[in-house]
């Protein structure tokens, strides 16, 4: 409980008016910073402990990655060859989600707990997110999936060799001739570039 | 090739190629013109506290040429668009959900000494709110707002008619008229509004460049590594028809709000034989 009490404690500290609305004075929202992943830390060492019962894992490892919304996950960033991802459903019935995992460009198979292919697509994060000079990351690409979650499910993420296992991944395209098919597979990325970005110009200042 | 189609089973977006901007919205069996852009409050005395813009500078609207790139997969497309040097933004659909997501990207916003920036993203729809648009009471009810008007009191919106008109937005804004509602679902509290019939607007990010007096004693300025912010987040936008949109709404704030938890491990042998 001491993990969980400290958190409840910060918790505590940000109900205060200023945390809420934001009108605290920079070092304060420092300090809050640094009170908050603090504790999201010390929780996280519970969800581990927890996930470890309640799922097929116990040696997992079960990281946080706390900056999956600016597209970086260390756990990831150097390779998502056999990884687990695990998730945890906080509503109270069944849902069906896209996550999205920071990998390298490469191709990778998903499957489910019962080892059925999940359909899922790498993407490539939008180029202004990459030239952020505030990221360490240098992952480019997120790999997509649907996840559907009554409380905890794991999917399994494995990279895969060939641009043939590649294929067999993707779902085919509803309602696509034949013809537009073939195209498709001429193109050597999977992503076809409709209109194309004119490069704008960056200052060191900015 | 005057527009670009981009289009899941649910949802079909019309891209402007002129403008680079979206244009058009179907989906849930509602078809609506929705332009949607960003614009840029040029302000002085606005702090932590007050939004206040200078009274003799209108809101800027990005006039300039988007330029964007489609990227077309099966189960997600995404129309990555840069505004301006600071402001880009990937519109997103994915297979089976019934929302559109709108990601930004701001900052760092330039200021200088005499000017602070607060940027805002707006909606412009056809539909005929008639001044009326609705804002969440802290992800819970929604409370009818009406533009200039108070419900317990006479405004005096003279000087300030924009930031009078402003209301937080916890979880959602919406408007609509007999037969159509659009709604912005966001995924931080803002400050939002509808200065005109259809158009539904929020604030995105802030720099400013004074301390308004009422309490913190700084400017929000916020800064990492000494270095202003660059903000990053979500925005999603639900058309449906009047009788069916609120509860698509409610279903959708509760995904946005309470996502998956993810947990990442190493498969181990061990891992592998429990599938």
């Amino acid at each position: 409980k001491e993990d969980l009490d400290y958190l409840r404690q910060i918790m505590g500290v940000m109900q205060h008016h200023d945390a809420i609305t934001g009108t605290e004075k920079q070092a304060v929202s420092n300090d809050y910073d640094r009170l908050l992943y603090d504790g999201i830390i010390g929780g996280a060492s519970n969800a581990r402990d927890a996930l470890r019962v309640l799922t097929n894992l116990p040696e997992g490892e079960f990281e946080s990655c706390l900056q999956l919304n600016i597209s970086e996950c260390a756990f990831t960033k150097d390779s998502a060859d056999n990884v687990v991802v695990t998730l945890f459903n906080p509503l109270a019935h069944t849902s069906s989600q896209y996550v999205r995992v920071p990998v390298k460009e490469e191709s990778y198979q998903v499957t489910d707990e019962k080892g059925r292919v999940v359909a899922s697509e790498v993407v490539p994060v939008a180029w202004q997110v990459l030239a952020l000079e505030y990221r360490e990351n240098n992952t480019q690409h997120e790999l997509v999936f649907k996840a559907s979650v009554d409380k905890i499910a794991s999917y399994f993420i494995k990279k895969v060799e060939t641009r043939e296992n590649k294929e067999i991944v993707l779902p085919k395209p509803a309602k696509k001739s034949v013809k537009e098919t073939e195209k498709n597979l001429e193109v050597p990325k999977r992503f076809k570039k409709v209109h194309s970005m004119k490069k704008v110009e960056t200052h060191a200042d900015d | 090739d005057s527009e670009t189609v981009v289009q899941t089973s649910q949802i079909k977006l019309v891209i402007d190629n002129n403008t680079g901007r979206l244009k058009t919205v179907e989906m849930n069996g509602v078809s609506e013109s929705v332009d949607q852009n960003f614009a840029i409050y040029e302000t002085y005395e606005s702090g932590a506290y007050v939004f206040r813009q200078k009274e003799d500078v209108d809101l800027k609207f990005l006039e300039d040429k988007v330029e964007f790139t489609v990227y077309d997969g099966s189960l997600v497309k995404e129309v990555h668009q840069q505004f301006n040097e600071w402001i880009s933004q990937v519109i997103r659909i994915y297979e089976g959900v019934n929302r559109v997501e709108f990601e930004w990207l701001i900052g760092p916003i330039p200021t200088d000494e005499d000017t602070a920036r607060e940027i805002v993203t707006i909606f412009d729809s056809g539909i005929s709110s008639k001044g009326v648009f609705y804002t969440d009471s802290n992800g819970r009810e929604l409370i009818k707002r009406v533009k200039d008007e108070r419900e317990d009191f006479n405004p005096d919106l003279g000087r300030q008619p924009i930031s009078g008109n402003y209301y937080p937005v916890v979880s959602r804004i919406a408007l609509q008229d007999s037969n159509k509602r659009i709604a912005l679902l966001n995924d931080r509290a803002q400050g939002g509004t509808s200065m005109k019939d259809g158009q539904l607007e929020l604030m995105l990010h802030r720099r400013l460049i004074r301390d308004d007096g009422y309490g913190v004693g700084e400017a929000l300025n916020e800064q990492k590594y000494d270095k202003p912010l660059i903000a990053r987040g979500k925005v999603y936008l639900i058309l449906n028809s009047v009788e069916e949109s609120t509860k698509v709404e409610r279903v959708a704030e509760k995904e946005i709000l309470l996502p998956f938890s993810v947990f990442f491990s190493k498969a181990s042998s061990q891992s592998q034989s429990a599938v």
